[in-house]
């Protein structure tokens, strides 16, 4: 819900593809909205954005820079 | 910043594989040197091109497909870039982009590269949007120059620049072209086609070993050279003989009078150990799937060890050519391979054995060529049904299928393998479909 329909799978990939989710190993594809919440806020953070948790029009924005293949570091969870 | 590895060594070469069609190749290579610049002005670390055979980084684009790079791009946009970590050197960039130099248009190279040598050299991504390890391209900037975070992740690494080595430098003026020091051990060429060891080890990885170095062989290529301790903690380099044991998971490396034991990449307790069953200094190694036992060679004879048994050598060593047929004494390396056939290498050749451990005709034939992926001298008429190169991951059921031909009677079979040749047992002629 925090995603609304349209922008959940892209930004999942993304908070996946660049280390702010963590696949759980064992446990089912889709996540917590808690950690989707998380996640969007440590994206947030890391990108001087608004911490809201939300995918508002600026984090989609963000998600859409050119960017380095290689994972974000942001999450300490995720980073261990 | 974020500190994900480090090389062991400051003077490292670098080798640009190919250049973006979208800038003349003058200015792409200028925009790739002037990266390297912003790293070596800061710290102790000298970068020196190579035009041809190995280097330490190794600069290349590709698109959406390559051979040689797990990674596709994502055509334009999105993702620019990637690189490995120290100590493995691969730096890609996506072709698809509009690589640009000196405008605020497309992707500039010269910014992009900086960042990727950033993460080979060791660095991860920074917390400060300005700074060039900065996840998100902030794009172009004329009198672009590292952030102080930058600089200090770096010198984190490899230290801060000395003045006299900045005097040196500005002596040499040779802003790519210092000189490099010999390795302490020297690197070698796995287009020599020598070996000290070969090993098909867990996971169907296939690994060369040669002086203080070990690499992996795959379809698509070889993997990158690393010191064979810093995979294997503790075991020295210029080994005799390595085999792993998919009966028992161990890896068994032997040099002069000790052999050592590790599970993947973790050496088991009271290792190394004096070799005193068998003679030291051996040869090769290999593992027999179809009796699941261990065989040692060396000069002109062999061991045959059962690795869960009490050791009884009393009849050992035997005649290699006894169970053998055709296949060299003192040989460098020797394995069994996926492809169910048996392997043997001395010098730049190797011979490959039928199920009934005779040489196939055809053989010997040259390593470099057709297991290091190395350019010929002469085209050499593709071996028939001969080694399909080793496949790229784990088994390649196609090679296997058209290889193998192997019924599970034919593998059921338990050779004892101690008959020598003629004996019954051994004299399995393949049926049609085995």
């Amino acid at each position: 819900w925090a995603l609304g329909p349209a922008g959940k799978e892209t930004a999942v990939d993304y908070l996946l593809q660049y280390g702010y989710l963590q696949k759980p190993l064992e446990g089912p594809d889709d996540f917590r909205a808690e950690d989707i919440m998380e996640a969007l806020r440590t994206f947030q953070e890391a990108s001087e954005l608004p911490v809201s948790g939300q995918l508002d029009d600026a984090t989609r924005a963000r998600m859409r820079q050119p960017r380095c293949g290689l994972e974000d570091p942001f999450n300490q969870k995720t980073l261990k | 910043y974020l500190l994900l590895g480090r090389w062991r060594k400051k003077h490292l070469t670098f080798r640009i594989l190919n250049l973006p069609s979208t800038l003349p190749p003058h200015t792409a290579r200028a925009a790739l040197l002037q990266a390297f610049r912003y790293w070596s002005n800061v710290a102790p670390l000298t970068f020196r091109e190579v035009q041809a055979g190995w280097a330490d980084i190794r600069l290349s684009f590709h698109g959406r497909q390559s051979p040689y790079c797990s990674k596709p791009f994502d055509g334009p946009g999105r993702v620019l870039a990637h690189a490995d970590i120290p100590e493995l050197g691969s730096v890609h960039f996506d072709e698809d982009e509009l690589w640009t130099e000196g405008t605020s248009g497309g992707v500039n190279l010269r910014i992009i590269a900086a960042h990727e040598l950033g993460h080979a050299l060791g660095l991860g991504h920074s917390r400060y949007t300005q700074a060039l390890m900065a996840p998100v391209y902030a794009g172009y900037r004329a009198h672009f120059k590292l952030h102080p975070d930058d600089v200090a992740g770096i010198q984190a690494l490899y230290g801060k620049k000395s003045p006299e080595i900045e005097d040196e430098e500005e002596e040499m003026e040779l802003p790519s072209v210092p000189h490099v020091p010999t390795e302490p051990s020297p690197m070698p060429d796995p287009c020599s086609g020598e070996l000290d060891a070969m090993m098909l080890g867990p996971r169907g990885k296939t690994y060369a070993f040669k002086g203080n170095y070990v690499w992996t062989v795959t379809h698509s290529g070889l993997g990158p050279l690393f010191q064979v301790s810093a995979l294997w903690e503790g075991l020295p380099g210029n080994l005799d003989a390595a085999v792993y044991s998919p009966r028992t998971q161990w890896i068994h490396f032997f040099k002069g009078d000790k052999v050592w034991r590790y599970i993947n990449f973790k050496m088991s307790p009271g290792f190394p150990k004096k070799l005193n069953r068998v003679e030291p200094n051996l040869d090769a190694a290999l593992y027999w799937p179809f009796n699941q036992k261990v065989f040692l060679f060396k000069g002109s004879g062999y061991w045959q060890w059962d690795e869960l048994a009490p050791v009884n050598f009393s009849h050992y060593p035997k005649p290699i050519k006894g169970l053998f047929t055709g296949v060299p004494t003192q040989p460098s390396a020797a394995m069994s391979w996926r492809d169910g056939h048996v392997y043997f290498f001395k010098d730049k050749q190797y011979w490959r054995l039928n199920r009934q451990l005779r040489v196939e005709k055809g053989y010997p034939r040259d390593t470099a060529q057709n297991w290091m992926h190395c350019h010929p001298q002469t085209t050499d008429p593709a071996p028939s049904g001969g080694d399909a190169p080793p496949s790229a991951t784990g088994t390649d059921h196609s090679a296997i299928g058209t290889t193998l031909d192997t019924t599970s009677t034919a593998i059921d079979t338990t050779l004892n393998i101690d008959h020598l040749p003629g004996d019954p047992i051994l004299d399995i002629t393949p049926s049609a479909t085995g």
